[in-house]
């Protein structure tokens, strides 16, 4: 563990609870996309299978388990609790197009043909693009509260931070992770446009965050 | 990575 780790995961929880209150405190998932947050709950749901098999320190069974219960938790609120309140109209887009290449991929780029592998490489192609319906209702509305933008601001922090302690863990241990690495690269290059959006619009204390 | 290491990351 290292502090970029750590960090990172810091900012992929404060991610998940900044969404998961907001829904909470304001009774509605507008302007969320609720196929994100079930693409999110998949990709902890087919990365952390071996939950119950494999056992590496305390801090990551604790954290694997509060990612799960919080990914569904926000999934319940958004498609049971405040369904009436999630406009679906807005969040359009097509995940197969997302789920196809991802399944293609990870049966064809893997560490081992084995079911555990093919899911966890699974889980780190599809967290890479998981966050493209949300992207793509911000652009199709043309606004994301300012409070969503945190989220999202978090939420691409965490790969970036993970970049950095993968970095950090080639020079110091000579681990080199090659599908968590690309898979986190591309992910975090989706995350650009975004973090100069929030810097020069939401960091100005302009409130909401309209794009151009 | 090789073969038989465990995933540690989250």
């Amino acid at each position: 563990m290292n502090i970029f780790r750590l960090a990172g995961d810091v900012c992929h929880l404060v991610a998940i609870i900044i969404l998961l209150l907001k829904i909470w405190r304001s009774r509605s998932c507008a302007g969320i996309s609720g196929k994100s947050q079930v693409l999110f709950a998949i990709v902890f749901t087919t990365r952390y299978l071996d939950l119950f098999t494999v056992f590496i320190s305390p801090y990551n069974t604790i954290m694997k388990v509060v990612f799960l219960a919080l990914s569904y938790a926000t999934v319940y609120l958004i498609y049971m609790r405040f369904r009436n309140t999630f406009n679906s109209e807005n969040d359009s887009f097509r995940l197969e197009f997302l789920l196809v290449p991802v399944i293609g991929l990870s049966f064809l780029e893997n560490y081992a043909f084995t079911p555990l592998e093919i899911l966890w490489t699974f889980s780190i192609f599809l967290e890479s693009v998981a966050i493209m319906p949300q992207l793509f209702m911000i652009t199709k509305t043309g606004e994301a509260e300012s409070i969503t933008t945190h989220y999202l601001f978090f939420l691409g922090l965490y790969r970036a931070l993970y970049i950095a302690n993968w970095v950090w863990r080639y020079h110091t241990e000579g681990f080199f992770d090659q599908i968590a690495v690309v898979s986190g690269v591309v992910q975090t290059i989706f995350y650009i446009d975004f973090f100069y959006l929030y810097v020069t619009k939401v960091l100005r204390g302009r409130g909401k965050m309209t794009l151009p | 990575w090789q073969h038989g290491d465990r995933h540690d990351e989250l």
